[in-house]
């Protein structure tokens, strides 16, 4: 059987039958896409199983990557940096004939929104390309972190998204994925009321809701879209 | 597994029902939903005179009617899927993420000669 499971598992455009290890729930969004597929189509012209009309990109893949990063604890104490951590997705689960076409970034938040005590606290969230490390004695290849987001948000707000198509094309096309790191830190603004009794500690003390990252990834397998776009 | 419910016997081509079962072939631990599928696959005669129903070709009817003057020489052609639907599967890889991957033509709708 392993020989015809091996060659079901190639059609199916899997290199090896997959083994996980610690099953993670279902991110919602996957599953509200999937239920929806299940429907027949509604209008008479045939879905198109080669694009991803949620996202309105192409694509026959849809994968949630888990975060692979770490927290990272700077050595000097900078009081209004409530979270510094660096964010890693491994892009190569892609197979090779895969195209990506849209990468989106996701930070949830597990706090309830309704948390008086910090409503209307501002935040501030930057995201850097991580740079790469100098190889011991030699000077730094890259001037400094790419900035790539820079934005204020209220701590409102449930989960964050952020396109990063053009960066995960780019991890892929120059295999030179180093990850990203974000940052959080309290803002002056709107804080005031909030923190002023603790000082930034305690601004950052309500940032700790901080749940987890993750990253939507819309890929095309050149092999399964091509074959059935001629036979149509 | 494959199971009929009772219907009219016919031997004339069109879908028979077959259930694939992903615990039955060992992939239920990294395939979360669906746990199985109607696949179906085509089965049946494709006679002379080949009727509307059995979507043929125009190549399948002189086929068969050159089958039905040299019956040793020429087979009856062959009763193929001629439509099918695409399923999505939403399972596990190797990095424990989730994927969900749409497959095409995955289900035999209709059947012809």
């Amino acid at each position: 059987f392993s020989l015809q499971e091996s060659l079901l598992l190639k059609s199916l455009g899997l290199s090896t039958k997959p083994s996980p290890k610690i099953p993670v729930p279902v991110p919602s969004v996957l599953w509200r896409i999937f239920q929806k597929r299940k429907m027949p189509p509604a209008s008479t012209e045939l879905a198109d199983g080669c694009r991803v009309e949620e996202f309105n990109v192409p694509g026959n893949i849809i994968r949630v990557l888990a975060d692979q990063g770490h927290f990272m604890h700077s050595g000097q104490p900078q009081p209004s940096l409530c979270l510094q951590k660096r964010l890693y997705f491994n892009l190569s689960v892609l197979e090779e004939g895969e195209r990506l076409t849209m990468a989106q970034l996701e930070i949830k938040f597990s706090h309830n929104s309704y948390h008086a005590s910090s409503q209307g606290q501002v935040f501030e969230l930057r995201l850097y390309q991580a740079p790469r490390l100098p190889l011991r004695g030699t000077p730094s290849p890259e001037p400094g972190r790419t900035l790539l987001v820079e934005q204020s948000f209220a701590r409102l707000h449930k989960s964050l998204l952020f396109n990063l198509s053009g960066v995960a094309k780019d991890w892929r096309t120059h295999s030179r994925n180093l990850g990203l790191i974000l940052e959080i830190s309290a803002s002056g603004r709107g804080g005031e009321a909030a923190g002023a009794s603790g000082g930034p500690q305690s601004l950052c003390a309500s940032i700790d809701s901080f749940l987890d990252t993750s990253l939507l990834v819309v890929s095309l397998s050149q092999q399964q879209c091509r074959a059935s776009r001629r036979r149509r | 597994s494959a199971y009929n419910i009772p219907v009219t016997p016919s031997n004339l081509c069109k879908p028979r029902r077959l259930y694939i079962s992903f615990s039955d072939v060992g992939w239920e631990n990294w395939i979360i939903a669906p746990q199985g599928y109607m696949a179906n696959y085509c089965l049946g005669e494709c006679p002379f005179p080949l009727t509307a129903e059995l979507n043929s070709t125009n190549h399948a009817i002189l086929q068969t009617m050159v089958h039905s003057l040299d019956p040793e020489g020429t087979p009856q052609p062959c009763c193929v899927p001629v439509r099918l639907s695409p399923i999505s599967i939403l399972y596990y890889d190797n990095d424990d993420n989730v994927v969900l991957r749409h497959y095409e033509d995955m289900v035999v709708d209709e059947c012809g000669c």
